[in-house]
């Protein structure tokens, strides 16, 4: 055997990468299968809460292979190794081949020493020159609100989006249900608990959202109106009967009668529109605001970080109601206005500068997320997947934040 | 990454964005756009 061992001619070859990915996709399969089972098993003995039901996208074999990996911690993982310092040396040719290969305009940037950039998740987050992106002056213009490339624009019919030709997704998937609206709890005496402060403050699904004759009221309830949820803050002096009465009022105003849905236009000659931007790894990564206009509430949905490369968006049903997103609902000089960035594997963090307390891609945001699935779970009611602050105080004249043509709202930051 | 917007506007707002987009479009909707760019009104 050493005879053997020793004469025979060794050749090392590379693995095919291909058959790399597949064994790491069939490995974690495998432990998935597994760790669910154990869930399963765990939740019947009773020793784990329910957990969000994770939802396995349909699609081709690359789909079906990506909805097998851990997207968000492997996203979490790439923006703890962007914010490693690159060495000085480095950082010049570095950024020039990144640019070089994404098509990046480095004679754009606000500050044009590279070696100034620590490392790349801070080149990625650049700012501009003032002047090198000018906003449109004629004061009837919609500006796009970022760098990119308009994948698709159409009038939304029967509250369906079209992703692609023959493949559409709910509106109300992507938004979210309705929420009582500060006209509608005011209008039946409700003190709405807004813990905003200026720059904004986030409140968790699970947080006290309305007061009723001192019983503080969750969003959750008030949209299913489950009155024995209801937590007792002080002392009641008001009639259990006056009490239904206001629940019953609350419960009617919320459900808005007219059959309609609540982000139906509210004048017959107007329409929804949908627009989706896309923005490419070498584009600037900062957005703004496309028409002047105030924000009212956003909510955040924790939800799964696939690419929204135009293949993917091609190919996976549903991509954006499946994504971590952030949903801003406001109004405009017509209506009805929603700002959605949308979360992707690489630039899993969405900021927005007027809300200093949003968080995505965060662990802790995804265990808030399960808690309240398994509250919601224990209380016999659907999650409605998403945790929800308002901007209210931000300005009480106007009862949200307002913001003008072209002013920056916040970015994508890598992982 | 991606934003999607979604907003409500006269029905006659289409035809404006479709001739603000027919002007300056470049390989069918998939059209380059930058940062403060019109593309309705």
């Amino acid at each position: 055997a050493g005879k053997a061992w020793r004469n025979t001619k060794i050749e090392w070859r590379p693995i095919p990468i291909g058959l790399g990915i597949a064994f790491l996709g069939l490995l974690q399969l495998y432990r998935n299968q597994r760790d669910a089972e154990r869930l399963r098993k765990e939740e019947l003995e009773g020793d784990n809460p329910p957990r969000r039901k994770r939802i396995r996208p349909s699609g081709p074999w690359q789909v079906q292979v990506m909805s097998t990996l851990p997207l968000k911690a492997l996203s979490r993982l790439w923006g703890r190794f962007n914010e490693l310092d690159l060495p000085g040396p480095l950082r010049i040719p570095g950024f020039k081949l990144y640019a070089w290969i994404f098509g990046a305009n480095l004679d754009e940037m606000a500050e044009p020493d590279l070696r100034t950039y620590p490392n790349l998740a801070s080149f990625f987050y650049r700012e501009l020159k003032p002047g090198a992106r000018p906003i449109d002056q004629d004061p009837n213009a919609i500006v796009s609100p970022s760098d990119g490339k308009v994948l698709s624009f159409g009038m939304i019919e029967r509250g369906e989006v079209e992703q692609v030709k023959g493949m559409t997704y709910s509106l109300e998937a992507l938004l979210g249900g309705a929420s009582p609206s500060r006209e509608a709890l005011e209008s039946h005496g409700i003190e709405a608990a807004d813990s905003l402060e200026s720059h904004g403050s986030s409140m968790a699904m699970d947080e006290e959202f309305a007061r009723v004759n001192g019983i503080s009221y969750t969003l959750p309830h008030l949209l299913s109106g489950s009155k024995d949820q209801a937590k007792k803050k002080t002392a009641m002096d008001a009639s259990t009967a006056s009490q239904e009465g206001t629940e019953a009022k609350v419960k009617a105003d919320l459900a808005l009668g007219d059959g309609r849905p609540w982000y139906a236009p509210k004048a017959s000659h107007n329409a929804l529109y949908y627009c989706v931007i896309y923005l490419a790894p070498g584009d600037y990564h900062r957005f703004h605001s496309p028409i002047s206009w105030v924000v009212e509430s956003r909510r955040h949905f924790a939800g799964e970080l696939y690419s929204v490369s135009p293949y993917l968006q091609r190919t996976l049903p549903g991509l954006f109601v499946l994504n971590e997103r952030v949903v801003l609902l406001g109004r405009w000089r017509w209506g009805f206005f929603s700002y959605i960035p949308v979360g992707a594997t690489n630039v899993g963090s969405v900021k927005l500068n007027f809300d200093a307390e949003l968080r995505t891609n965060s662990l802790t945001t995804d265990t808030e997320a399960d808690k309240a699935a398994a509250e919601a779970a224990k209380r016999g009611e659907a999650y409605s997947g998403f945790a929800e602050a308002t901007y209210y105080k931000a300005s009480p004249a106007l009862r949200g934040h307002p913001l003008q043509r072209g002013e920056e709202m916040g970015g994508f930051q890598l992982g | 990454s991606t934003v999607v917007l979604v907003f409500e506007a006269p029905m006659g707002v289409r035809k404006s964005f479709d001739e603000g987009w027919g002007s300056g479009r470049e390989g069918g909707w998939k059209w380059k756009i930058d940062n403060g760019q019109t593309w309705g009104s």
